[in-house]
């Protein structure tokens, strides 16, 4: 069974695509094999492994009306490492669905094809910053969720209002749901707002935080407009060291000894 | 009349609620009278200028059934400088509105007596990071839209879908809309990146980029967790010069001579 992990946080810009992406990556480079859904419309996920938005290649028809969710997986440049990409008018199933009855569920019943097959050990969902239809959709069907929390003051406060809708997801749609960790993004430790809000967030999620700080570096930034992740961009950078670290800590949190 | 300018970015973390609580502080500053609108469910230009989020504050129950606009506004610590703030049940409003008929122009015609009454020189309505049924109302109620751009690569992704939007509802729902301008924000000139998205959004939008570019700055992030506009947190600062050099530019751009 592959593990399902919705990365998502409805504040915007705060390194949701970047996490997924990368520690997709740095997974795969340690012989994981890793689907990663492109659920948001403006793809940035999709260009971020050199792949383009092509019409009917998304999540959007197999939501709207059925097809198969494995027919979309396209191979990505790197071996072990797949994509469903996005559309432009995913941004249509936003509406559509809400219109539709049982909205939330059609990503969860698609998945499950795939999720039993074992071709893939972890499966992540990119959101788009809302807690829109497809969000719901990717929170209902997710075992976990991981929330990339850029170390900014809005981001602190919007941590309540997503940590609140996990809950109420686990008490209804989705009783396995659990946050699966928080990643602090954007770190500089020269910053007291930075130190500030990390301390904030350890303070009521203690057991949560994953200790990988990702600090804020101009390479993370740069990889994506040449189409890569951050580990081929430039390979020794610190940002590549951040995930990295980060993807050793995600196998030790889901893999026991 | 008042001039309605929505701040809007589909892409997130760009800045909008950054651009819209400052512009409209230091358009006050500048003996504007100013109202901001917080159309986004998260709240942070409400917390930006010190407010907290109340039940039944925000444009909610106006959207939904009716109710006056006008009895919302909220005085702010700075006289001339008004907001109507959101609420946490504001979420709800996006899909109750999809679900209901004419979703997108109820704001419009909420705000038609605040524009005609001459109270406030310009009304800015700060978006969330979608296209959802908020920020719909929103670009139906205004006559410009104002486009904060972070200078990074996702970003320039975008541009194009919100002009391609932003044409669509002129030659549909409302004709007058245009792009009032695009503000570069974020920007650091010691980064390739930095400069190279600066030159491509020139080079497609050569009249609607601000000339006033807003630098990234340690106080512009700290301003909010205290509640101030950065023109009050750290008034001779970089941040503060940039958004009042960005104020004189919006003053010239809408008051020819
Ligand atoms: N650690 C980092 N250092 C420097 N830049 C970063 C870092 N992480 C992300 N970025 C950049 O910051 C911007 C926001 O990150 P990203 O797009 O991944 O956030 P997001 O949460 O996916 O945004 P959205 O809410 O729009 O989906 C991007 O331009 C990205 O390249
Ligand atoms: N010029 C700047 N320098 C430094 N930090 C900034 C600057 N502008 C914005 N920020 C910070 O970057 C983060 C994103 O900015 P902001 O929240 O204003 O963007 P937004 O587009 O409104 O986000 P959302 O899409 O979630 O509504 C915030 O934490 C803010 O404090
Ligand atoms: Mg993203
Ligand atoms: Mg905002």
């Amino acid at each position: 069974q592959a593990r399902v992990i919705a990365v998502a946080n409805q504040k915007g810009g705060v390194g949701k695509t970047t996490t997924a992406v990368n520690l997709a990556a740095c997974l795969v480079e340690r012989r994981k094999k890793v689907l990663l859904i492109d659920l948001d419309p403006q793809g940035n996920a999709t260009s971020a492994v050199g792949l383009d938005k092509l019409p009917g290649g998304s999540v959007y028809q197999v939501l709207l009306g059925g097809g198969d969710l494995a027919a979309r997986v396209r191979p990505t440049a790197y071996r072990n490492f797949d994509i469903i990409p996005s559309e432009l008018d995913l941004a249509g199933a936003e509406v559509e669905l809400i219109r539709s009855d049982d909205p939330f569920l059609r990503l969860r019943r698609a998945l499950d094809p795939l999720r039993a097959a074992g071709t893939y050990e972890v499966i992540f969902i990119d959101c788009p910053p809302s807690f829109g239809a497809l969000t719901m959709n990717a929170l209902c069907a997710a075992d976990g969720v991981l929330i990339p929390l850029q170390c900014e003051y809005f981001a602190l406060e919007g941590l309540s209002v997503i940590a609140r809708m996990i809950g109420d997801l686990r008490a209804g749609a989705n009783p396995a749901l659990d946050i699966d960790g928080i990643v602090m993004t954007m770190y500089s430790g020269r910053t007291k707002l930075g130190q500030q809000v990390v301390q904030e967030v350890v303070r009521h999620f203690p057991d949560k935080v994953y200790e990988t700080l990702i600090p804020r570096t101009v390479r993370l930034g740069e990889a994506p407009s040449f189409g890569k992740p951050v580990i081929v961009y430039d390979r020794t950078g610190i940002g590549a060291t951040a995930y990295r670290l980060l993807a050793r800590e995600f196998i030790r949190r889901h893999e026991p000894p």
